[in-house]
């Protein structure tokens, strides 16, 4: 239903993050 | 009925780098209709529809929320049909055709693989199966 997502990697969390991510 | 769908809030700005990505800002609250297992997900907003990476958002409803599964120390067989070298320093570079095991499958689409003696974070779009690891 939705168009395909990014051929290219998504980002990693930025560092200061990661503790928060999903 | 209605839909009702995870919302989530990002907790980093993020600019988008193709066509069908959006622009994210730190506090904005998105709401997620597609979990891409490669860390994409598409989010629906009242404006703007597109693409947005997974690692950049924290579930709204309790961060401890856990979608994530437990990492499986005997690993899952997969094998690369794209090189990758590591950017950062917990990631491993792989070439193409190598058969490696996944450890865990975080949902930001960056999976622990073990190749040997390595461990690193690749990613998942790289990767396709290449059937049940036998005990």
């Amino acid at each position: 239903t939705v168009k395909n997502p990014p051929q290219n990697p998504p980002p990693r969390p930025p560092p200061e993050t990661r503790r928060k991510r999903v | 009925g209605p839909i009702l769908l995870d919302t989530y809030r990002v907790i980093a700005d993020f600019t988008k780098t193709s066509k069908h990505e959006i622009d994210l800002h730190t506090g904005d609250l998105v709401e997620i209709v597609e979990k891409n297992q490669n860390g994409w997900w598409f989010c629906q907003g009242e404006s703007k529809r597109g693409w947005i990476p997974a690692s950049y958002l924290e579930p709204l409803d309790g961060p401890e929320e856990a979608e994530e599964g437990e990492p499986d120390y005997e690993g899952e067989m997969f094998v690369t049909h794209k090189a990758y070298k590591a950017e950062q320093r917990d990631e491993i570079s792989l070439e193409v055709g190598e058969t490696i095991s996944v450890i865990h499958k975080l949902l930001d689409g960056w999976w622990v693989v073990r190749k040997g003696e390595q461990t690193g974070h690749f990613p998942s779009m790289f990767l396709h199966r290449a059937g049940r690891q036998e005990v």
